[in-house]
């Protein structure tokens, strides 16, 4: 009988070095690409098809499972040392549509599509009752944290004043009543000391940025922040190498090309950590 | 009593080609 028609791809396992090798490569690039909350690791590839590309190379059509790790996007801190959260941390789920061209043994995204999904209420209530969920950033709880503990910090830090740039988590813990929150911060061209007007101070040009958890505690005639911030080293930034001017990658809706992507080579280490402050 | 024809002993059971392992956990 003779054999039925070729497929125009080949389908090699999930869990084929190569396979695995476009994968890393893939959420490499999100990670790089990323601006606002959490950098992602992979978790499960689900499926695979590889594409031959006339005139050379092949293109790996992916679909990933990634996990949301707790170093914020801005952090320089290598993938592999951050932690994935955990269920009762209120997971977060990555599924990505991804594009890897590989030629002369160099993989370049294509092309990217991802969203997230936070874990349900019930998944976590399974693995810890007791737990508290995130809460929507936009919560007013969670807004007057990040707040109070932004002024605290700049309060007590006689560097440069530090403006918010995204709220990135917010949890409304039952007891005791406080509300916990993760946000990104950066250097402006302002001192703390002398701040007047904050609308007036401009974010630096070559940037610098930071990342705090602050816990705001509801007392009786009151309210008390405990507030840690790191602050990463102003990174060289050099541009990422881009895919072939052909091929342009289209990134994704989440992803946003517009500032420079730091070199993973010359990314330094964290530099400060300040706080806790009460 | 005969052995079922055509199952291996197990020996020949080859996984799916995917979905790959899962690194962490299944959300």
């Amino acid at each position: 009988v003779p054999a039925g028609p070729r497929l125009p791809y080949r389908e090699p396992a999930c869990d084929d070095l190569e396979t695995e090798q476009a994968a890393l490569a893939a959420v490499d690039y999100i990670n790089q690409n990323l601006r606002h909350g959490y950098k992602h690791t992979l978790n499960q590839i689900d499926k695979v098809r590889v594409w031959q590309r006339r005139p050379f190379g092949e293109v790996y059509h992916l679909e990933l499972d990634t996990l949301e790790t707790q170093c914020h996007a801005r952090d320089p801190t290598p993938l592999a040392n951050c932690s994935v959260r955990q269920v009762f941390q209120h997971a977060v789920e990555g599924d990505c549509e991804m594009h890897v061209l590989k030629q002369d043994d160099r993989l370049s995204v294509l092309f990217a599509k991802c969203d997230s999904t936070p874990d349900s209420r019930e998944d976590v209530r399974k693995v810890c009752p007791q737990c508290p969920l995130m809460a929507p950033l936009n919560d007013t709880k969670v807004v007057h944290a990040a707040d109070a503990a932004l002024a605290a910090f700049n309060a007590q830090n006689n560097g440069s004043y530090f403006k918010l740039l995204e709220i990135s988590r917010g949890q409304l813990v039952p007891l005791p009543a406080s509300t916990y929150v993760e946000f990104a911060v950066a250097a402006t061209d302002c001192v703390t000391t002398g701040v007047t007007d904050p609308a007036n101070c401009k974010l630096l040009a070559e940037k610098q940025y930071g990342f705090c958890k602050a816990t705001l505690t509801e007392k009786l005639g009151g309210e008390e922040v405990a507030v840690t911030c790191t602050i990463f080293q102003t990174q060289p930034v050099a541009l990422q190498p881009q895919p072939d001017a052909a091929n342009p990658a289209s990134p994704p809706p989440a992803l946003d090309q517009a500032a420079p992507v730091p070199s993973a080579a010359g990314l330094a280490a964290a530099a400060l950590v300040v706080g806790p402050k009460v | 009593k005969g052995a079922q024809p055509g199952i291996a002993g197990g020996a020949g059971l080859v996984p799916p080609p995917c979905p790959g392992r899962i690194r962490h956990f299944k959300i």
